[in-house]
């Protein structure tokens, strides 16, 4: 079993995605996410850490073997268990494909919209508007691919729903208040039964679904 | 050819600038 | 084996991944990159292509199974063998690492950089001189790596070099001029080594290196 220390700042959604997949596999994960431990901002950029993690980003694991690892989605994918990975050549694949679409197609848009709302970046109303037309884009896929799907890759859970789930938390967090989201009940529907999973709720804790879209936070 | 196919790619451009200021928001975030 | 068929638009470095994959696996790729098999900007828009690929994106594969993926890193895993996708728990995270690598670190800064020397965007000079940077970091944290390493993972090729070098190849064709390479000699030698393998060779022809940086295209 793959034991060891993820660094991280605390909340942070790409931690998020192998710590429940940790949850799921049985891996003995602990969190390096505050002093003494880890410092965001001053560990990640000490020569030792650098020399392990390249990039000095988080998340960042290193087993109890030693074994190191950045990206989030190498991490998810390292802590997962055979099944979350998908087990069969095809199942793997879609896993694969589902944590590629999460990341090109969803992190960019969902940045666009909600960072201004978190004070993170400057509102643009251009650059807002045509996010939220590409997340209802992202919702819309997803919904018919849920149409007769309990989840995204063959008949159970995987990382493809870990990670798209993941990637969509600050949305339905944040912005998508229930008249964006009543046009997509089946990825509603998936959605929620995903963050009602134990293991899911043992990280995320209770996710409240936005009732209100945040504007952005001048 | 395939130039004029390559500009129709969707491209995160602006992803530096996201990294940085979610980068910069955790770092204070976190002291 | 996966034999089927992949659509594209020609000369697509997203789908020379799973075309070099393939020449190491043996599986039997059909290209669909020209009409009548395919027209880019037509045929991905009609229904019956929607149907299979809801993105209506390319690279799209179909197996003679009908199986349907799209994605280009997650065609690549599946037409890849099991040495390409990293023969140990450890080396197949490591090969993700690099997959996610590449997408996250290269292709944005790449882009930026060599699509206004392509006449295909317009020319900022702040975002290139910034594109310049990361791309000179992504080099430097490629060349450690590759200090001790003849390829990214493990003692053989893996899906990471191919990934990574068709990542790199519009900024090694294009703006990366002797001297700005030349401080990257381990990066240059692993690109170099990886090219000229027959089944890179048999997807990608010759690759000529950029002997002038190409300045935007007004």
């Amino acid at each position: 079993m793959a034991n060891g220390t993820l660094y991280t700042y605390p909340d942070n959604w790409r931690a998020f995605k192998p710590l429940i997949a940790a949850q799921y596999s049985g891996a003995k994960i602990k969190v390096a996410s505050s002093p003494p431990q880890f410092h965001f901002g001053q560990t990640n950029k000490t020569p030792e850490f650098l020399q392990k993690f390249p990039l000095g980003k988080v998340p960042a694991f290193q087993g109890d073997d030693g074994f190191c690892l950045f990206e989030s989605n190498a991490i998810a994918h390292y802590l997962s268990s055979e099944a979350l990975r998908g087990s069969t050549k095809e199942a793997a694949a879609q896993v694969l494909q589902w944590v590629s679409f999460a990341d090109s197609e969803i992190v960019p848009p969902a940045s666009t919209w909600v960072f201004p709302t978190l004070g993170i970046m400057q509102y643009n109303k251009q650059a807002t508007e045509h996010a939220k037309e590409e997340v209802r884009k992202v919702l819309s896929v997803l919904n018919e691919h849920l149409q007769s799907r309990t989840f995204l890759v063959g008949e159970r859970l995987t990382l493809a729903d870990i990670t798209v789930v993941c990637s969509l938390l600050w949305l339905y967090k944040q912005v998508l208040e229930p008249s964006f989201r009543q046009s997509f009940l089946n990825t509603n529907r998936w959605f929620i039964t995903c963050i009602n999973q134990p293991q899911f709720k043992a990280v995320l804790g209770e996710v409240k679904l936005c009732e209100k879209m945040a504007q952005f936070d001048a | 050819m395939s130039t004029e196919y390559l500009s129709q790619e969707k491209i995160w451009f602006d992803k530096y600038r996201y990294d940085d200021a979610e980068r910069q928001y955790y770092e204070q975030m976190n002291g």
